[in-house]
């Protein structure tokens, strides 16, 4: 049971 | 004003091949080094970016930088009306509102010419540099497509676990269970053959395989694919060009 994380949690808009 | 000229059309069509089914709309940035882009999937758990620098040309000159913002499903329609072998030219000027696809066969001295309209994008652009990762791994990128695809009938999850000695690939869904371990080797006769792993830390991720489905599409650009992971952060999967990559960042599945 996992669930999807998404790349904004881990990268910062430049 | 763009001027880029590849000896082979098949060059840029793979390379559009290579991530025309993940993400649609794409800004692609021209400058002295080359053209580059990036581009998230409409899931956001998916990065591709790309760079293609000078040497993969036989010609290039962009004297200003010009951004051209593609629908790459309108690109590919164009890219198959060229055959592999011919020449292709990007051109657009300063100021773009359409780019030129220029394929020319040497042989028969057919020239055909494709006007392409460009969109005006407006996408986030991620800063993706600066990554430290606990483990490197590389090797031929049939194996890995392979690892995947035959994974992905089992689980639509691949777990990957690191080790000093191994690289697992385990996959667990409701009609049973897969693993596959590759073991590091160093092939003489065949470097591409080759297996290798850098490791600072063991690591343990666990991956969407639709999205390592779409990643491995990557695998006709380069014998080898590069793989570095770090916990809890997303990985990054790597192919190489003559000048430049094509390089995915997929966020990993997390327990909640």
């Amino acid at each position: 049971n996992k669930d999807q994380s998404k790349l904004l949690q881990y990268y910062v808009k430049v | 004003m763009l001027e880029g000229k590849f000896e082979e059309a098949s060059l840029f069509k793979r390379i559009i091949d290579s991530f025309k089914d993940c993400v649609q709309l794409v800004n692609f940035n021209c400058n002295e080094h080359g053209i580059a882009a990036q581009a998230v999937d409409d899931s956001r758990v998916l990065l591709v970016s790309l760079s293609i620098g000078t040497e993969s040309f036989q010609e290039f000159r962009c004297d200003r930088g010009v951004t051209l913002g593609v629908d790459l499903s309108s690109l590919s329609k164009i890219l198959r009306c060229g055959n592999n072998n011919d020449n292709l030219t990007l051109i657009a000027d300063d100021t773009p509102d359409s780019v030129l696809l220029l394929f020319e066969d040497t042989k028969k001295d057919r020239i055909s010419e494709y006007s392409l309209k460009l969109m005006d994008i407006d996408a986030d652009f991620l800063d993706i540099e600066g990554m430290e990762y606990d483990t490197v791994i590389t090797m031929p990128s049939a194996e890995f497509a392979k690892v995947v695809r035959d994974l992905n009938q089992l689980s639509d999850s691949l777990n990957i676990l690191v080790t000093k000695d191994t690289v697992k690939f385990v996959a667990e869904g409701d009609i049973g269970s897969g693993s596959v371990i590759v073991k590091p080797h160093t092939d003489m006769d065949k470097p591409q053959e080759s297996v290798k792993v850098e490791l600072d830390k063991p690591v343990d991720l666990t991956f969407g395989s639709k999205y390592l489905l779409d990643i491995i599409k990557g695998a006709g650009l380069s014998d080898q694919i590069t793989i570095k992971l770090s916990a809890e952060t997303p990985a990054l999967f790597e192919f190489s060009l003559q000048s430049g990559y094509l390089q995915f960042f997929l966020a990993p599945k997390f327990n909640e």
